[in-house]
């Protein structure tokens, strides 16, 4: 583990009183190693190290009795931080309430879509799921299961997205849905969405965007997160998180880009959704 | 000892950035860049120099891993698909078996994935798409069973090879990875031999997770090769250079887009230049 490896790093001076600059370096490399390790962008452990370098050199760690300890809890803290702030919630804003899911191909949308609407019932919510998905085949079909599994409405939007949920938000009225739940197609890597997505985004104004990434996501994480610049997106998914995966997007892009993670994704059924805890990310991230 | 070059700090660290952003992870990134400075002791290092030593350094790498596609002789051959959620399975078992079919093949295609929501419906699409047969049992059903019937299907009618897509899972879900070597086993009965190739099928734009991802797989079925997808966008895949060193699988094709058309033989030269530009 990195606490161990930094142990040993520390060890030969236990008693010897100051750090020298050398062992400090020597302490940073071995973290640096672990978060790249744990896909956290290149930049974003470049940065993230300056801060840490900084505050130890402050903080006097030097003088500390576990340099190693003191070390990894100041790094712990400026991630836990970065992905931290206030605890963001969904907005669900509007009547109905329009919330979109976009991302990269294969992330886990249609999946999540299932999760968040099983989740906005307990809620006390009346979501419909709604495929707007007119590319990927058997997208509807796919959708349409996961919402008769859980008893909730399901329409498509794919022969005209916009013009659909437009439809689709008049006709929520009549039926008393409060939030529409829409599925979207997946991107190739680090490209733009599909061209409808920015106006279905817009003409709805859809008030939450969430972006699905997968966990094990490397450094392209920062990339996709940019690419999706143009759909205003307001929080952050990642799934996959019941693998072995370390999942160092979940820092990247709050750092970078100030997208919060709203969830955690950690299974294939619809109960398989949690909220994202900071602090467990970091250990995780860290090893 | 073996000489090597000193490149400066800025030389130094702009290498690092190549390889890291490209997703070939630190340890193999410090490997490369030791070999890129032994392969430039006593000249002059500039940015061209350090690009080419790079490029023979991946090459290099990668060695043993392009191997073109040939169809087994015994009919029918079994290519067996694996992976974890979302690689791209369904849609690369359909892209090999069309460009199967275009080598006047007669591929059936077996839908062993029937635990996900729509699974089936999605490689039916595709068949009908291509004109190609689809074995299914309903969803639910044991996937080893549906393998079973599809093979003897084929064996019997006369197919000359069969394409199975299963269904995705995490590397580290024992049970479900044991599922996998039991899919292994039916085939196996049947044929008088394992699936001619075990194809594990890797997300381009997966990070340091690849290498985990290859060695589970690779304990609960016995990998023969790998497929990497989304290699069209942003992502280079650098993360099958782990990959490679640990257990130098083949990587039969590249997928480079959501169309049926969208699938390629992997060619070292050209990977590499694509992830160091
Ligand atoms: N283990 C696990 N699997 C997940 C999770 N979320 C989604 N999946 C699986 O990941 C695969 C892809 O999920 P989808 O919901 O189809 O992904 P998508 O983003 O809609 O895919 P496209 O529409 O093709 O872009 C499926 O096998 C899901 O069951 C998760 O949190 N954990
Ligand atoms: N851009 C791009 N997208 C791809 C490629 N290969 C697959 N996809 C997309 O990735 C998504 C997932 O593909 P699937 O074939 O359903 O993946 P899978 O591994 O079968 O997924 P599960 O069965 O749910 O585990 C789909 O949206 C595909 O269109 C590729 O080479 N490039
Ligand atoms: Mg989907
Ligand atoms: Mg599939």
């Amino acid at each position: 583990s990195l606490t161990d490896k930094l142990g040993q790093v520390f060890a030969r001076l236990r008693g010897k009183g100051t750090l020298t600059e050398a062992e400090i370096q020597a302490g940073l490399r071995e973290i640096r190693q672990a978060l790249l390790a744990a896909d956290v962008h290149y930049q974003v452990v470049r940065d993230l190290l300056a801060k840490v370098e900084e505050q130890a050199r402050a903080q006097k760690i030097v003088q500390s009795l576990t340099p190693a300890q003191q070390l990894l809890a100041l790094v712990r803290q400026e991630m836990t931080q970065a992905m931290g702030g206030e605890a963001t919630k969904l907005k669900l804003s509007g009547k109905p309430a329009v919330l979109v899911l976009v991302g990269p191909a294969g992330s886990g949308k249609t999946t999540t879509a299932g999760k968040l609407a099983r989740h906005l019932v307990r809620k006390g919510r009346k979501p419909a799921l709604i495929c707007a998905d007119p590319f990927r085949p058997a997208a509807e079909e796919q959708l349409a299961l996961l919402a008769k599994k859980l008893g909730l409405p399901f329409a498509p939007a794919t022969s005209d997205p916009v013009r659909d949920l437009t439809t689709l938000a008049q006709r929520a009225a009549r039926e008393l849905w409060d939030v529409l739940i829409v599925d979207t197609p997946g991107s190739p890597p680090g490209e733009s969405p599909a061209d409808f997505l920015p106006e279905l985004i817009q003409t709805t104004k859809a008030g939450d965007v969430l972006l699905v990434l997968d966990a094990m996501v490397g450094q392209e994480a920062l990339g996709m997160g940019q690419a999706f610049a143009g759909c205003g997106v307001t929080g952050l998914i990642l799934t996959k998180l019941d693998g072995d995966a370390r999942g160092g997007a979940a820092l990247s892009l709050p750092r970078r880009l100030g997208l919060p993670v709203l969830f955690a994704g950690t299974g294939e059924k619809p109960e398989d959704l949690e909220p994202f805890h900071p602090q467990r990310m970091a250990d995780r991230i860290l090893g | 000892f073996k000489g090597k070059a000193r490149l400066d700090q800025d030389a130094l660290l702009r290498l690092e950035e190549v390889l890291l952003a490209a997703d070939v992870g630190p340890e193999a990134t410090a490997f490369i860049v030791r070999s890129v400075e032994e392969k430039l002791a006593g000249q002059a290092v500039d940015w061209n120099a350090i690009q080419a030593a790079l490029e023979e350094t991946l090459v290099q790498a990668l060695n043993g891993v392009e191997r073109p596609f040939v169809l087994p002789r015994e009919k029918p051959a079994v290519l067996m698909f694996v992976g974890v959620n979302g690689s791209g399975k369904t849609t690369t078992v359909a892209k090999v078996a069309r460009l199967l079919r275009e080598e006047g093949h007669n591929p059936l295609l077996v839908a062993a994935d029937t635990f996900r929501a729509a699974a089936i419906d999605q490689l039916e699409v595709l068949g009908q798409e291509l004109g190609l047969k689809v074995m299914a049992h309903q969803p639910g059903a044991d996937p080893g069973a549906v393998v079973h019937d599809g093979l003897a299907h084929a064996r019997s009618a006369g197919y000359d090879v069969v394409l199975v897509d299963t269904a995705g899972r995490l590397q580290t879900k024992r049970p479900l990875m044991e599922e996998l070597g039991k899919v292994r086993r039916v085939v196996e009965k049947v044929q008088g031999r394992p699936p001619d190739e075990r194809i594990l099928v890797i997300d381009a734009t997966v990070g340091q997770n690849a290498l985990s991802q290859a060695q589970l797989f690779h304990e609960a079925v016995g990998l023969t090769s790998l497929a990497v997808t989304k290699l069209d966008g942003t992502a280079r895949g650098g993360a099958v250079i782990p990959i490679a060193r640990h257990l130098n699988l083949p990587i039969l094709w590249v997928g480079v887009g959501e169309g049926l058309e969208d699938l390629e033989p992997f060619r070292t030269q050209e990977f590499v230049r694509a992830l160091t530009r």
